[in-house]
């Protein structure tokens, strides 16, 4: 007498039951989808002036005039790529002479995944020249810092970028290769150190809290490397 | 394809809708706000087989074979999604960076019968 699923021949369920399965299964579904063995455990949350503004950043970068993001897309329809946004763990350090901004971004791969790296930038906001006087440029450089080591004793030159500095600006400094090669070391944690040297002061170091929308990030966009893919770079 | 309503027994579209505040999901995922996940569910009688929209696939290839043979009495036909579309989302990972990705195959948008 009582229905059963035309489908599966299981009996059928009640309304309740049928809810409570049905969240656990769209549950399960997202989870699997998008690779995560639980639910992420979110204690320490990104403020939410520097989230709009990663996410403004991130969406105007889509359509900005060379295309670059809208071409990758194009190219990789098949596999599913994915962008990620990371803010950095802040630190002042002392490159040398020269004080200079510390960035540490957090990266964990699960084991077995390989991801390929297709596009990514480092955003810094530089602030506006205190010295009127001065010519409008200046020189930004971004340093590789070894992890664990003392910052400024062993950091290699990664890239180096005039800025206008007239007025207080976004810039953007593409590091695929160096987030590729992090990433395929393994490690965890990928350390920057960025300096605007400008007599002594770094125009790229935040002024204000913590909290500001100036906050550094990071965009990238990447995949999953499958098997195959993997076999044909062995192959080359 | 149909979606369900009371007096609907055969294969149809059940909207179903979660919003993550409701399961407390809504600290990690920042956006979409939920999740229309939908599913199917109904009767498939035999002069249903095959339709509406499943005739490319490879189930569908199969099941035709079997009643160009005369065997089809023994495989009762199910309703499954013929249409699925992909989700949007942007949520925080396991280290707190945010991730935007489009979920393949999330949403389903029609059902009909293999």
């Amino acid at each position: 007498g009582s229905p059963r699923c035309a489908s599966c021949g299981f009996p059928a369920l009640t309304k309740d039951a049928e809810e409570k399965l049905m969240i656990e299964v769209a549950k399960q579904q997202l989870l699997d989808k998008l690779h995560l063995k639980e639910r992420p455990n979110i204690t320490q949350a990104v403020p939410r002036a520097a989230l709009l503004t990663a996410l403004r950043k991130l969406h105007s970068g889509r359509v900005r005039p060379n295309r670059t993001l809208e071409q990758e897309n194009n190219l990789s329809k098949k596999d599913q790529s994915y962008e990620i946004v990371s803010f950095a763990d802040i630190h002042e350090g002392d490159g040398g002479a020269q004080a200079s901004l510390g960035l540490a971004f957090r990266f964990l791969q699960e084991s077995g995944q390989s991801i390929q790296v297709l596009q990514s930038s480092l955003w810094i906001y530089a602030r506006s020249s205190e010295n009127p006087h001065r010519a409008p440029h200046l020189t930004a450089q971004v340093f590789l810092s070894a992890d664990g080591g003392a910052s400024g004793l062993n950091r290699t030159l990664v890239m180096e970028k005039m800025l206008e500095v007239h007025k207080g600006n976004w810039h953007t400094f593409p590091i695929t290769r160096t987030l590729q090669a992090f990433l395929d070391s393994n490690q965890h944690q990928l350390r920057l150190e960025v300096t605007c040297d400008e007599d002594g002061k770094n125009l790229c170091s935040l002024d204000g809290p913590a909290d500001s929308p100036y906050q550094p990030f990071l965009v990238a966009q990447v995949r999953l490397r499958d098997n195959h893919s993997k076999h044909l770079v062995r192959k080359r | 394809s149909l979606r369900c309503g009371d007096d609907v027994t055969v294969c149809c579209k059940r909207e179903f809708y979660i919003k993550f505040k409701d399961i407390q999901w809504h600290d990690w995922i920042i956006a979409p706000e939920g999740y229309h996940m939908n599913y199917c569910m109904g009767q498939c009688p035999q002069h249903l087989s095959g339709s509406p929209g499943i005739a490319s696939s490879f189930h569908a290839t199969i099941f035709s074979q079997l009643k160009v043979n005369g065997i089809n009495t023994a495989v009762s036909s199910c309703c499954v999604p013929t249409e699925r579309r992909p989700l949007s989302m942007v949520y925080f990972n396991s280290q707190h960076n945010i991730v935007k990705t489009d979920v393949p195959d999330m949403i389903v948008e029609s059902c009909g019968c293999t």
